[in-house]
């Protein structure tokens, strides 16, 4: 497989550690991710970072995302699409 | 911080490492495993005992790419290991693919790395606190470890302070209208004999705090004031006599932050300022508790919102004077949503330590506002309310029933 775009590395990071939905393509658009949901998911991550919230895959974020860690997520059990038991 | 959701309803925990990592010598992996889990029972009173075999409550494995959970590793680098939260097992797997080093800047540590993840199989989720153990990134091996306070105030969320007794002795703030001490007071006051009614049949029928700070609990016709531990002197006295006013055998009572006590019994309630009646009572609760049944079991202010609760059977009801309704539509709800407690109580009682009191019976179960479920404690709830609330002596301080 051809090196994965930059972009694609992001969204498979932000999914993979609970800031983009599984259910973020959405199938109306072509399956294609629209701008707003991207946008929310770095800025959550930039945030829980400690990061300038930029909403933009800055150099800053991407050398965040490249460093080793934990796989367990970082959203757990809250957000929009998990229903939130009291 | 942030915690996940569920824990450990033991504290005594166990595990064993079912798959060792390729390039460290087991021993040493046995004892850097042990210095990791450490980290957390030196702020709790969490212990961690290795097993080589048998169920475990936490299973550790070094394994590479996919291994069965679905979660495939990724060879050396980005990810580094992960973990279950308790609702999900509590198990901790390992990437082999890492390079594990003990006590070196080299490859991977394998202290700092399993001290995170079992914070993870104790129930705390990441903490965006970039100097915390539980922040998600690797930050390099640190020569020097200490536990970030962000950590310890998380463990502790779940799991409470160490008591001071090294771990193993009762926590200090264990029971009772005032934390029950294990010293024996320096000064006793003399003891006159009670009729000690209380102590043969500790069910009672309400309990409250009142303005004046005093704790009184009411029984039949009688009513006690209670101290530290043990009723004070001079108690049980009639109800008529310190209530004028008062009938006996009331269903539930509650001090609000006006600084009135409101009493129910059957379909009507009173309120009294102080010792007196506070105007033309008794009123029907229909009419000045809109929403709420009656012949309650119990009602207390919950310091967690100081919003009114009513109990009844097994259900809940939450009174907001402040809204209209005062009684949402959504009540009332199931007592079971308060985890660990039992229906049909008899009393509730709020109390200042953070802590809520509930009385069925002969026992008492005391509920963290905080984590919203009964509290963990050594001996466990529920326990006799004989002996940790009114003093009665020659009875059991531990109930059998297991804490479930």
């Amino acid at each position: 497989t051809g090196p994965v775009s930059t972009t694609t590395q992001a969204e498979i990071y932000l999914s993979q550690f609970g800031y983009l939905p599984a259910s973020a393509r959405n199938p109306s658009l072509g399956g294609l991710l629209d701008a707003s949901t991207w946008t929310k998911a770095v800025q959550d991550f930039q945030s829980f970072a400690g990061l300038n919230v930029t909403g933009e895959l800055d150099e800053e974020t991407m050398q965040l995302m490249s460093l080793p860690r934990c796989g367990v997520r970082d959203k757990v059990g809250f957000g929009s699409d998990n229903r939130s038991k009291r | 911080y942030a915690l996940q959701g569920s824990r450990w309803r033991v504290k005594g925990l166990t595990y064993k490492i079912s798959k060792y990592p390729k390039r460290l010598k087991r021993a040493d992996v046995d004892a850097e495993i042990l210095r990791a889990f450490s980290v957390w029972s030196e702020f709790t009173d969490l212990t961690f005992t290795p097993k080589t075999s048998g169920p475990v409550h936490i299973e550790i494995k070094f394994v590479e790419s996919e291994h069965g959970d679905g979660d495939a590793f990724d060879g050396m680098g980005g990810t580094l290991a992960h973990a279950f939260f308790p609702v999900f097992g509590g198990d901790a797997h390992f990437d082999d693919a890492e390079l594990w080093t003990i006590g070196s800047p080299r490859g991977t540590n394998l202290f700092q790395v399993a001290a995170h993840e079992f914070g993870h199989s104790l129930g705390l989720s990441h903490s965006d606190v970039r100097s915390a153990l539980m922040a998600p990134f690797y930050r390099g091996f640190e020569p020097v470890f200490k536990l970030d306070s962000d950590d310890v105030l998380a463990i502790q969320a779940l799991y409470g302070k160490r008591s001071t007794q090294g771990g193993n002795g009762l926590n200090p703030t264990s029971g009772g209208a005032y934390p029950k001490t294990t010293q024996k007071p320096i000064f006793s006051p003399p003891k006159t004999p009670r009729d000690d009614q209380l102590c043969r049949d500790p069910k009672i029928d309400a309990l409250f705090n009142s303005a004046d700070g005093e704790t009184y609990a009411f029984k039949g016709n009688k009513y006690y004031r209670l101290t530290e531990n043990s009723v004070a002197d001079g108690y049980p006295k009639s109800i008529s006599d310190g209530w004028p006013g008062l009938p006996g055998d009331i269903d539930a009572a509650f001090t609000y932050k006006n600084g009135k006590t409101y009493f129910f019994k059957g379909t009507k309630y009173w309120r009294f300022n102080g010792r007196s009646v506070d105007g033309d009572y008794p009123k029907e609760i229909s009419e000045g508790f809109t929403g709420v049944p009656d012949h309650l079991d119990a009602a207390m202010v919950w310091g967690g919102n100081g919003k009114i609760y009513f109990f009844k059977g097994s259900k809940f009801w939450r009174f907001d004077p402040l809204k209209r309704p005062p009684v949402k539509s959504s009540y009332p709800k199931p007592i079971s949503n308060w985890e660990g407690l039992p229906n049909s109580l008899d009393a509730a009682l709020q109390y200042t330590n953070g802590y809520t009191y509930f009385f069925k019976g002969d026992k008492y179960y005391r509920f963290n506002d905080r984590t919203f479920a009964v509290d963990y404690a050594d001996p466990p709830f529920p326990r006799p309310s004989g002996h940790w609330w009114f003093g009665c002596k020659n009875t059991p301080s531990t109930t059998d029933e297991e804490n479930t």
